[in-house]
């Protein structure tokens, strides 16, 4: 099954 | 003070439609360079930013950096109080509680103000710039729109392979599965109905149908979209302004 990535696992917070 | 003024409201309206129903509550950064926002929706999947220059404007004054933090719902309700041509005029002190709107209909001698209220919004700002892509495909939105809104049908996914000569988008679920196969070409009478293929590396990245329905609301801003995908980063879809643009970075499904 395919998983739902978030954008927190690719972006640095500022 | 913030002064800025729309030739005419619809192109607001727009851009503020395009993403309404996916995040709700915005902070627009007024600079001497224009108007620019990002948000990320509740499931913090997909990310807006959006940037309007100043030449989206007739006129345009920001004498000091302003924030504005929106409701998008509450801001749309105000803007449908608007027509389409009227000139529009965003009006904002230095540190404001309120966004003016004017809508003026110049050659009727009619004018409407409407306040709204602004609100303080804490958000993360994600650091969005710079990213690298495994390719770029640069190709008419309202076809980009239908290939998404047709295989919606099948599968809440949707798989987009490309290579040198292709970019394929297939959907795989219950009752059946589709595919549609784009290739590059130039089609010199009418340019935006061109497709357009820029690859470093073969890609494969599955994305969420939900998202990518969001996302093609933009297709009225812009007859292009751009699309950069890469498997290191979240994909980036693109809708250019006359002077900006409003993109959606979308993180991919991956395989458990």
């Amino acid at each position: 099954a395919m998983r739902q990535k978030t954008l927190m696992s690719f972006f640095k917070k500022d | 003070m913030l002064e800025a003024k729309f030739e005419e409201a619809s192109l607001f309206k727009k851009v503020i439609d395009s993403f309404k129903d996916c995040v709700q509550l915005v902070n627009f950064n007024c600079s001497e360079h224009g108007i620019a926002a990002q948000a990320v929706d509740d499931s913090r999947v997909l990310l807006v930013s959006l940037s309007i220059g100043t030449e989206s404007f007739q006129d345009f004054r920001c004498d000091r950096n302003v924030t504005l933090g929106a409701d998008l719902s509450s801001l749309s309700k105000i803007l449908r109080c608007g027509n389409n041509n009227d000139n529009l005029t965003l009006i904002a002190d230095d540190t404001p509680d309120s966004l003016l709107l004017l809508f003026e209909d110049t050659k009727k001698d009619r004018i409407s103000e409407y306040s709204l209220k602004l609100m303080d919004i804490d958000a993360d700002f994600l650091d969005i710039e710079g990213m690298q892509y495994d390719t770029t495909i640069t190709m008419p939105s309202a076809e980009f729109a239908k290939v998404v809104r047709d295989l919606n049908q099948l599968s809440d996914s949707l798989n987009i392979l490309v290579t040198k000569d292709t970019v394929k988008f297939v959907a795989e679920g219950d009752i059946g599965s589709g595919s549609v196969i784009v290739k590059p070409h130039t089609d010199m009478d009418k340019p935006d109905d061109s497709v357009k293929v820029e690859l470093d590396k073969p890609v494969d990245l599955t994305f969420g149908s939900k998202y990518l329905l969001d996302i093609i609301k933009g297709a009225g801003l812009s007859n292009q979209i751009t699309i950069k995908l890469s498997s290191e980063t979240p994909a980036l879809f693109e809708f250019g302004l006359q002077s900006g643009y409003l993109q959606f970075f979308l993180a991919p499904k991956f395989n458990e």
